[in-house]
């Protein structure tokens, strides 16, 4: 049996509306270290990763592994009915038919339910190699997601290059070219929090990627800062930390060729 | 035109 509860509903509501334009049904595979879920887009361009750790859950239970097969347009449904800082107890018996959800109001005052009928899922897994990738760059969250959504309007194809001074994100369009460069820095945000822009290079790289998943995976409410893992010819890795322990969400996307 | 490369061509099967 599994059962996990979660301070704030919401984080799952982030993760979940993450991810729901990419796919739109997956495995939630669940042991006692914690949460996993890994699937493709049906193009298998991009692929999804998510790592949810016990230890991040306010309480969490699993005597058994047990897979939860889940419809995200049906769990989008039940997420909605959150408010953002109720609490989510997640509970699932061993048959892993059904998975059973309670939204609790923070005063406890307001209670309610949900059950969700689940499926069985045919997944192909994949095995992701542990690369140590010749560009990292960390940056804000808003900042990424800005240049994408600005970017996004000059043609299909993000090209990102990095050298030991800058990163610079390019895109060239039938009548119009655009580009963004960052240089390592650091700013205070409204919250005073510092938010760093940092670029590690061990080799010069230049990659070309899908802007239209770019813009997807540019999402600024799942963590303050994001990183972004690159080398010529391999997925890029576009990389959320939640806060407390609570995990990751990664997304590795393919390259465009010649 | 660039050409999208597929996540198969880099990822094997588990």
């Amino acid at each position: 049996m599994l059962e996990g509860r979660l301070t704030h509903a919401s984080t799952l509501k982030k993760i979940v509306e993450a991810v729901k334009d990419v796919i739109s049904e997956a495995n939630f595979d669940c042991n006692d270290s914690g949460i996993t879920l890994q699937c493709m887009d049906s193009g298998h361009v991009a692929l999804v990763l998510l790592q949810l750790n016990s230890d991040g859950f306010e309480d969490y239970r699993c005597d058994r592994n047990i897979t939860l097969g889940i419809n995200f347009a049906a769990l989008t449904k039940v997420l909605k009915c959150a408010a953002n800082d109720d609490s989510l107890t997640l509970k699932a018996d061993d048959s892993g038919d059904r998975l059973n959800f309670v939204f609790e109001s923070q005063k406890g005052d307001r209670v309610s339910e949900f059950d969700m009928k689940l499926m069985t899922i045919d997944a192909e897994l994949l095995s992701i190699p542990d690369n140590d990738y010749d560009v990292t760059i960390k940056m804000s969250s808003a900042e990424f997601s800005r240049i994408c959504k600005d970017l996004a309007n000059f043609g299909e194809t993000m090209n990102i290059s990095a050298d030991k001074e800058s990163v610079r994100f390019g895109v060239e369009g039938d009548v119009s070219a655009a580009s963004v460069v960052l240089r390592p820095n650091e700013t205070i945000d409204e919250d005073e929090k510092i938010v760093s822009t940092s670029i590690m290079v061990k080799k010069e790289t230049n990659v070309n990627l899908s802007m239209k998943f770019l813009k997807t995976f540019a999402n600024s409410s799942l963590a303050g800062s994001v990183t972004l893992e690159l080398q010529d010819d391999i997925p890029c890795l576009i990389k959320y930390v939640f806060p407390n322990d609570l995990g990751v969400l990664c997304f590795y996307l393919a390259p465009k060729g010649d | 035109a660039k050409v999208q490369n597929r996540l198969d061509s880099y990822f094997k099967k588990a």
